[in-house]
């Protein structure tokens, strides 16, 4: 009975993380390999960006036309705040779909998910890289490195930290029933600073947590310490975020840009 | 709570639109 529990468990989250996200690992892993029909356009200067605005993004960038005389480091980092809050709107409803989430405490629902999305974001963000680039605009715009690491300071330090996390996390081969797995145990997590009843959420972590290994020794029979190399990735994820905060942080200090209000709140006193 | 408005708004009403 306890073996169909977990597999329950498994079966829920996975489902939960299918229904909520727009892109995943399998959708990104075909466009990537040049598996469909409509290849993403590719964005590596200047004048490749403006044309993706003009068409793929210019909901974004231009609704208000506030944006369409600035830099175009300010108008990227618009782009990346609007794909956060999606991603952070998405793993809201995700995290509400994790069974026992929406019994825990209101306030500690609000401390796991400022804490847990960015990690949970940057972990998914790697199923949309390769070495060369990110796919934007839901699949149809492929951005590359070079082009983000060729734009000026502190806007060109932004991405290369996340890229190189990902070689190394892609190379565990996860797939998205892993991930689902996976960001769920990153948002479920018991050590957040101000949590107030651990106990609940720890309960709901070991499950979580137990689940997820019993999945990767069956979905990976092969690599026997893939569950240990997931545990060492939850630290790095949190080394990354701390230092993407710091950038942001530094980024809205010298920089004549805003910071979307819902980032904001994650951001503000998280470390 | 106050610091954390739109984050407990999304996490009791799915569908309120958090604006872009």
């Amino acid at each position: 009975p306890q073996l169909a529990d977990q597999k329950t468990l498994a079966r829920q989250i996975y489902e939960a993380y299918l229904k909520n996200f727009n892109m995943n690992k399998a959708k990104a892993r075909t466009i990537l390999t040049g598996k469909t029909s409509n290849p993403p356009f590719v964005v590596h200067d200047m004048e490749t960006l403006q044309l993706a605005e003009q068409t793929l993004v210019a909901k974004m960038v231009g609704s208000a036309g506030a944006l369409k005389d600035r830099e175009a480091e300010v108008r990227i980092f618009h782009c990346c705040q609007c794909t956060s809050v999606e991603t952070v709107t998405e793993l809201t409803e995700f995290a509400k779909s994790v069974p026992g989430f929406s019994s825990l405490d209101l306030n500690d629902q609000v401390t796991l998910l400022k804490y847990g999305v960015y990690e949970a974001l940057f972990a998914m963000l790697a199923s949309s890289m390769n070495k060369d680039g990110l796919l934007v605009a839901y699949g149809s715009g492929f951005i590359t490195r070079e082009f983000l690491k060729s734009l000026r300071r502190p806007f060109s330090d932004m991405m290369e930290p996340k890229f190189q996390f990902a070689m190394k996390f892609n190379a565990l081969e996860l797939d998205d029933s892993d991930l689902a797995l996976f960001v769920a145990a990153i948002i479920c997590c018991g050590d957040r600073p101000g949590l107030v009843n651990v106990s609940h959420i720890e309960v709901m972590q070991e499950s979580i947590v137990r689940v997820l290994q019993l999945h990767l020794l069956a979905n990976h029979p092969d690599d026997t310490f893939l569950f240990p190399k997931l545990l060492q990735k939850l630290a790095d994820l949190r080394q990354l975020v701390t230092e993407h905060a710091q950038l942001v942080q530094e980024i809205k200090k010298t920089e004549d840009t805003s910071l979307h209000p819902l980032l904001q709140e994650i951001y503000r006193d998280m470390y | 709570k106050e610091k954390h408005k739109i984050l407990h708004r999304l996490l009791q009403n799915s569908t309120s639109p958090v604006e872009l």
